[in-house]
């Protein structure tokens, strides 16, 4: 039957209003319990 | 020893990293002296030296203080191969050849870590290797590369950003949790790490896609094989709340990657997984308002996204399949004896052991199934932009009898995959979506049926309800149908045998 | 067929790579138990977001490193945001939190049926919404006065810190960097007073990062032409 996916969705910071952010670019791990900081995401700094 | 040596001059650079910025010139004259004095002159050279760093960047992080910095030797062999693909000539090797040697060289090192050390094998040294790798190759190529200030070089990084990606994929495709059951959750880590997953979906022209669904297909075999019926290890399951976990990622960030891949997802998705199942069905195009599926009046002939053709990655049929030229003649002209050669098609000679809810054993090709019933989607699809409604919403078209007789003539197991697999089809709104839905509500009071009548009811009503009594998400076109059938004067379900005698799941349809 | 591994070197160890290929050509139907201890230690080793955070190397100190007592934590602290939460926490603090507070029930974002889905919120498309609108790090940054986010951006060079102050320094604060003199600029538009004939009088500051370390009035002449700003 699977689970309530609300928490895992707010672990992933897919906010519960429509608006939709990305986050693949700021994803620290596959598990909630492993994301225990957040890592640096690709940025750039132009010449 | 020979051996000894490189580790002497690779534990020069690592206190070199520690003393000086990494872009420092003295970085540079020590990699020149490396190369200068036949210590990264050739490719002899260059596996025998990376063998001895990685060996003793692996030994290193064993002993180091838990505590403190364990990746500082690890981290120092990711700069020093990333600025090796930048700065070597590549005149004797190409860059794809050295990075393949690099890559070979960790591969054999890891293989013989994870296969020697058994379970104190620690997954940790190997990730980080190849997750800083990730990192310090997106940060080169920002901006196509604005970082590198020789344009020759500059272009040829550019050209080869493509083939970096394709090369590291090949050994993470090659690091597969059934291969290495010790790297597995070091492996999904990786397939969907910040600098790999994201840039996958979004290289362009989708050049990134297939060897994306190379990797996500094997986590599913891995979860397929070892999902047994009764009892799925502790890690296992926590395998898989990791891919759901990333799946549901993959949905908010990229829909359209599992929307126009869904075929070979169905094809490799554990038939039990249900909720998953539903995830990747569920995605929805970014730019579309989902209308209210229990909304007693909609109807989706009224919507023009119903007109829509959903975007199909590759022909679910391939020109190589025996049986395109048998479909798409029946769909020209239905004969029987086309009929029966698609049938004779699907069967197949020996049985493929599945995990089904109700199943264990299959002895029909599910896979060509799927792809028959998708192609007929496509065909529809594409017919109805010329013809009007009425041809193809009919049931005397051959695109609906096709289904009707594969069916009407399958054992019950045809039965229930060519039905589960029309359901699967009922996604976001769109011409698919519509059409099946038409098949479904029809076949489900055709009279037709003769006497098969309440079997293929009871097959209908179960491929809708085990996509809907799984915690959400549940796709937007399975919600409406069911919720007409629900509503639909021409059959009480409450009425239907199967009904009658399942107390639960009358339980499950009184209240609706 | 993998070209590399023709190569001598690789004779002796290469058995253990394909002794891998063994259960991908034929699965086992049931894991055996060395598969199974395998599988539970590389759970145990299982990386976390530490391990997968980017490598960081040498950075020549900004000042000769001053005595800080022992107790101040070596390790950087990571901040974590609760997505609703406006105050960072520490990892410590969200462990602690954890433990009291169930799980969070909410109505998943996911198939509401009357969901609105609005436009996707592309990378920067929107003004405010990007990819690091949402970290604690860039939070935390849009609460920093100026003269932070100066020092920050002239002496962390090349760093992701050096990055979001100038994130911020454009998104938020709307100052604009000139590539030419590498300063920052400000321009100041006045309403004239109401009662006088209405116009805008723009004027222009810029911070002075060589000499007075201050945000200074450009006299007339000097204003900054568009394409010397460098596009954030």
């Amino acid at each position: 039957l699977g689970a309530d996916l609300s928490s895992m969705l707010h672990s992933l910071g897919i906010p519960r209003d429509s608006k939709r952010h990305k986050v693949l670019y700021t994803f620290q791990s596959p598990w909630a319990e492993t994301s225990r900081s957040e890592v640096e995401p690709r940025f750039f700094i132009p010449e | 020893t020979r051996k000894e040596r490189y580790f002497l001059v690779f534990t020069e650079w690592v206190k070199l990293l520690q003393r000086v910025e990494t872009d420092d010139i003295s970085t540079l004259v020590f990699i020149r002296q490396m190369m200068e004095k036949g210590v990264l002159s050739n490719s002899d050279s260059l596996i025998e030296f990376f063998k001895a760093a990685l060996e003793l960047s692996v030994f290193s992080f064993k002993e180091s203080d838990p505590t403190g910095e364990v990746f500082t030797t690890i981290d120092a062999i990711g700069k020093l191969i990333t600025k090796l693909l930048v700065l070597q000539a590549f005149s004797d090797i190409s860059r794809s050849e050295y990075f393949n040697i690099v890559l070979s060289v960790i591969a054999v090192v890891f293989a013989k870590d994870h296969e020697q050390k058994y379970v104190t094998f620690n997954e940790r040294p190997h990730f980080r290797l190849l997750s800083n790798l990730l990192y310090e190759w997106e940060v080169l190529r920002g901006h196509d590369f604005i970082k590198i200030s020789d344009n020759q070089t500059r272009r040829e990084l550019s050209e080869f950003d493509q083939e970096f990606y394709d090369i590291f994929s090949t050994y993470l495709h090659s690091l597969q949790p059934i291969a290495f059951p010790g790297f597995s959750f070091a492996w999904v880590t990786l397939i969907s790490h910040r600098m790999f997953l994201p840039t996958m979906l979004r290289l362009p022209k989708k050049s990134g896609w297939k060897n994306l669904m190379l990797l996500l297909i094997d986590l599913l075999n891995f979860l397929d094989t070892y999902t047994s019926k009764n009892e799925v290890s502790n890690a296992v399951s926590v395998v898989y709340k990791g891919a759901l976990r990333v799946f549901l990622g993959i949905s908010n960030d990229n829909p359209e990657f599992l929307i126009e891949n869904h075929l070979e997802f169905m094809n490799n998705l554990p038939p039990s997984y249900f909720q998953l199942k539903n995830v990747i069905l569920s995605s929805i195009p970014k730019k579309m308002m989902l209308p209210n599926p229990y909304d007693s009046n909609l109807s989706m002939e009224k919507l023009p996204a119903c007109q829509e053709l959903p975007e199909v990655f590759y022909d679910p049929i391939s020109d190589s399949s025996t049986l395109k030229k048998p479909v798409d003649n029946y769909l020209r002209i239905p004969t029987n004896s086309l009929l029966r050669t698609i049938l004779h098609g699907i069967y197949k000679t020996e049985y493929d052991i599945k995990n089904g809810v109700g199943y264990d054993l299959l002895a029909i090709d599910s896979n060509l199934v799927r792809a028959i019933v998708l192609h007929i989607g496509i065909e529809v699809g594409l017919e109805n932009q010329k013809m009007p409604y009425s041809a193809l919403f009919n049931a005397k078209s051959a695109y609906y009898t096709l289904l009707f007789n594969l069916i009407h003539e399958g054992t019950v197991e045809l039965k229930y995959q060519v039905v589960q697999v029309m359901a699967e089809q009922l996604r976001y709104p769109n011409i698919h979506t519509y059409w099946f839905s038409y098949v479904l509500k029809t076949m489900l009071t055709s009279k037709d049926w003769g006497e098969q009548l309440v079997d293929i009811q009871e097959i209908i009503l179960r491929s809708l309800l085990e996509r809907l009594i799984v915690n959400k998400p549940h796709a937007w076109g399975i919600s409406v149908l069911f919720s007409q059938i629900i509503r639909d004067k021409n059959i009480n379900l409450l009425e239907l045998p199967f009904v009658k005698n399942l107390p639960e799941i009358k339980n499950i349809l009184a209240p609706l | 067929e993998n070209a590399a591994f023709k190569n001598p070197l690789f004779k002796d160890d290469l058995k253990y790579w394909l002794q891998s290929k063994r259960p991908l050509m034929q699965p086992y139907k049931k894991m055996p138990d060395r598969m199974k201890a395998q599988l539970e230690s590389s759970l145990l080793n299982c990386p976390d977001s530490l391990d997968a955070d980017s490598p960081h190397f040498y950075r020549k100190p900004l000042s000769l490193p001053h005595p800080t007592s022992i107790f101040f934590p070596s390790e950087p602290i990571r901040f974590v945001y609760p997505i609703d939460n406006v105050n960072p926490i520490s990892v410590q603090e969200q462990q602690q939190q954890e433990q009291q507070q169930s799980p969070v029930k909410e109505q998943s974002s996911l198939n509401k049926p009357d969901d609105k889905r609005t436009e996707d919120k592309n990378i920067g498309s929107d003004e405010n919404e990007d990819v690091y609108s949402r970290t604690s790090l860039a939070r935390i940054f849009s609460k920093f006065d100026l003269d932070t986010l100066f020092f920050i951006f002239y002496h962390y060079q090349g760093t992701y810190e050096q990055f979001l102050a100038a994130r911020e320094l454009a998104k938020n604060r709307k100052w604009r960097f000139n590539k030419k003199d590498r300063r920052w600029y400000y321009k100041e538009v006045e309403k004239s007073p109401p009662g006088m004939p209405q116009g805008e009088e723009e004027s222009w500051r810029y911070f002075d990062y060589q000499r007075s370390w201050l945000a200074r009035r450009c006299n007339s002449e000097i204003v900054p032409t568009e394409e010397d700003f460098e596009k954030l």
